[in-house]
């Protein structure tokens, strides 16, 4: 019968992309650590 | 060779269609299972080395506190009542962190832009008198470091800026 | 051939004097660039033999130190579930030394070459280590690359796009059918944050053929294990992450499910009923669905059920590869009635027995997948090219007009003469049409419930609604046209559903029923 999807830890009534946190298929945590940002080559100033 | 994939879904697509038979598949998936990734596989320490390190007495935190990486704290700093300096600080001091990241962004809500160019933050001083797809052209507010040769005061400051051309290709 | 006398160890002495500048307290990029720019003039660089020896060696050396890490701790007692901590320290090391050089070049062309060095040296470890391969090494020089390389200003237009493709095609090269000992660490990288997302989203779809390629491997490589309902603790770990990530597809790119649906359906196998219905479910995001259980809901004057759905697959390609096309090509024009190509249709669609017994089943599933839709299309364009001015829907075009036609005379055909194996696999084939509202759900909606009510044999009204049946008895999500179907066999008195004998075959059965007629209302 398959089983209760919403028992993975993936909000599925999230209003937000689910993949931004997406930690990975083995944990139903959200992604820990520093978000995945990236900060533009020109930010850096010289 | 996208298109393979018709290819191979004819009658193989049931069978394993790969280089190896299923029970050697199987097994190798067994192997695989105890040496799974790790979480702290992908866990990359965005450590912040800081280019000139203030030193300071052994009494003051020698770490950031945890929630300067917060967003909600830079969605409060971005209110106009704080002004801006924080939000320059950060991203002027705090190079490449997710503070810098979140200070650019508050930056961005209040309606300055990066020059990519001249690496300054902008904001419109009055509507632009020329504006077309390429540029806009008008009195611009900058933010920039002066130093003042005569009594060696130097800073930050905000100056005006007048017939200035932005020219869109340099909008970070 | 070998590699130059002293070469390797020239490498090893690069990598130590790279590693050292890396440590050196608050390194700066002169340092690197000075670094890269010795390396360029050693003629390293390059992109030729020699640039594959030395990127070669650098993961060797980096993958060795990393494991070497590993038998220190194996001293201790390791119980299999014990995690060696391993040290990624070199990994990082070069991954930084790649990630330097690409970022100054600009060049993709280098990357593809490193990326192919790096697929060789994994593909032969693992044929070499087999059970001991360890797969984590190249995890985390992945892991290192993706966010970085994959996010690397775009020099020159759409680098970025040729780096996530580079990463693509090296992830193909990868994949579980050719690498098993690979396959948890490649899902997790293939599902990155840092790569599938970017795939799907902008670069106007480009990407979407990679990441559909990318799935159909994990499918096929899962397909025969997953023939069986029970699945042992490996087979069903990478089974739950899999679920993991296409829930994240059908909640972030619904989309991408709705157009490739074909394709994956032809890997899934038939019994893996929730799996196929998450894709089922699928549903473009600016569409809203009405409630199933809508009392006297009208689905024929939704405006969706007139719109074809997108089909992104080669709907045909079994088809073409079976020179099956043209005579259903011809049937459907001219239906012919002394051809032999109803007849002969049962005997096309089995597979030869050398390759059933690998697939598990006599049948070629995805030529009966292709067949059924392909006839759905091609009698959908009969239907509107009949009626364009009130874009057709079956209510404009007699009821007779939609259900006689040739297409019908070759579902009929089907239903009546395929055993119960080959009737579940064409019913299959048909429910797997029922989605979101558009013109294939409306056509196949009404094949579905024609079938069962010109059916003269209960076994037929039986095995349609087997197949509706368990598709909704399993967890959600349940795909919007199977309960629209299913709502009108059990509810509109045409069907005569409830006299039916086969719904009272069991107590359990009965109680079922019971249980769905209360919830369906």
């Amino acid at each position: 019968l398959g089983i209760d999807l919403t028992t993975l830890g993936l909000n599925l009534n999230s209003a937000d992309n689910l993949h931004k946190t997406f930690g990975s298929p083995w944990s139903d945590e959200p992604a820990k650590g520093d978000p995945d940002f990236n900060v533009p080559q020109c930010y850096l100033i010289k | 060779d996208l298109g393979a994939i018709g290819d191979n879904l004819g009658g193989s697509s049931m069978t394993t269609g790969g280089m190896h038979d299923q029970f050697y598949n199987l097994q190798m998936l067994e192997a695989a299972f105890y040496k799974l990734p790790q979480p702290k596989d992908s866990e990359r320490p965005r450590s912040y080395t800081p280019r000139h390190p203030a030193i300071t007495p052994p009494s003051y935190p020698q770490v950031q506190a945890p929630i300067i990486n917060n967003p909600a704290l830079w969605d409060r700093l971005g209110l106009e009542t704080y002004g801006t300096d924080t939000l320059f600080f950060a991203f002027y001091y705090q190079p490449n962190t997710y503070q810098q990241y979140l200070a650019a962004r508050e930056l961005k809500k209040q309606s300055w832009r990066y020059h990519r160019k001249y690496q300054t933050w902008f904001q419109r001083h009055e509507e632009p008198k020329v504006a077309t797809d390429e540029y806009e052209q008008g009195t611009y507010v900058y933010f920039d470091f002066h130093v003042n040769n005569d009594d060696l005061q130097h800073g930050w400051c905000q100056r005006i800026k007048t017939e200035f051309t932005f020219e869109y290709n340099y909008l970070e | 051939s070998e590699d130059p006398a002293g070469f390797r160890d020239q490498v090893s002495i690069l990598f130590a004097e790279w590693y050292r500048i890396c440590e050196l307290p608050g390194a700066n990029d002169a340092a690197f660039n000075h670094f890269i720019l010795q390396l360029h003039q050693n003629g390293l660089l390059k992109g030729d033999d020699m640039t594959d020896r030395f990127f070669r060696l650098l993961t060797e050396i980096s993958v060795a130190h990393c494991l070497s890490s590993e038998v220190i701790n194996s001293g201790a007692l390791q119980s299999p579930q014990q995690i060696q901590n391993l040290s990624f320290l070199a990994i990082d090391i070069y991954a930084k030394l790649v990630f330097s050089i690409l970022k100054g070049s600009g060049k993709t062309a280098l990357l593809s070459r490193i990326l192919a060095v790096t697929v060789r040296f994994i593909q032969k470890d693992a044929e070499e280590k087999k059970g001991s391969f360890n797969p984590r090494p190249y995890f985390r020089l992945f892991i290192n690359w993706l966010p970085d390389l994959g996010s690397l200003e775009p020099i020159v237009d759409g680098a970025n796009f040729q780096i996530l493709t580079a990463f693509a095609n090296a992830f193909h090269a990868l994949h579980p059918l050719k690498i098993p000992a690979f396959s948890y660490a490649w899902l997790e990288l293939v599902s990155h944050r840092s790569f599938m997302p970017k795939m799907l989203t902008g670069n106007s779809q480009k990407g979407w053929p990679y990441i559909q390629r990318l799935l159909v491997d994990m499918f096929q490589f899962m397909e025969p294990f997953l023939r069986n309902a029970e699945l042992g603790p490996p087979v069903h770990f990478l089974y739950k992450g899999t679920l993991r990530v296409l829930l994240v597809l059908l909640h972030d790119f619904p989309e991408f499910l709705c157009d490739y649906h074909f394709t994956f359906c032809d890997v899934i196998p038939p019994s893996c009923i929730q799996m196929r219905n998450i894709i089922l479910s699928a549903f473009p995001r600016n569409m809203r669905l009405p409630d199933p259980s809508t009392p006297n809901l009208k689905i024929d004057l939704l405006a969706e059920i007139n719109q074809s759905p997108r089909i992104l697959s080669e709907v045909d390609g079994a088809l073409k590869s079976k020179q099956m096309k043209a005579d259903v090509d011809e049937y459907l024009k001219t239906r012919q009635q002394g051809s032999s190509f109803l007849a002969d249709l049962k005997q096309k669609l089995l597979l030869p027995p050398s390759e059933a017994a690998s697939a598990g089943t006599r049948y070629n599933v995805p030529l009966i997948n292709s067949l059924v839709l392909y006839v759905g299309m091609q009698a959908i364009q009969q239907l509107q090219a009949r009626s364009p001015h009130a874009q057709s829907t079956a209510n404009t075009v007699t009821l007779a007009v939609f259900l006689v036609g040739a297409a019908l005379d070759i579902f009929q055909t089907l239903i009546v003469e395929l055993d119960t194996e080959g009737r579940y696999l064409f019913l299959n084939a048909v429910a797997n049409q029922l989605r979101y509202p558009n013109t294939h759900t409306h056509y196949f909606s009404f094949v579905l419930l024609y079938l069962f009510a010109e059916s003269t044999q209960e076994i037929i009204q039986e095995q349609i609604t087997r197949v509706l049946l368990e598709r909704l008895i399993v967890n959600r999500p349940h795909p919007w046209g199977l309960l629209i179907t299913f709502i009108e066999l059990i509810k509109n008195p045409r069907y005569n559903f409830w006299n039916r004998s086969f719904i009272r075959c069991a107590p359990d059965i009965e109680r079922l029923f019971e249980s769905v007629s209360r919830s369906c209302g």
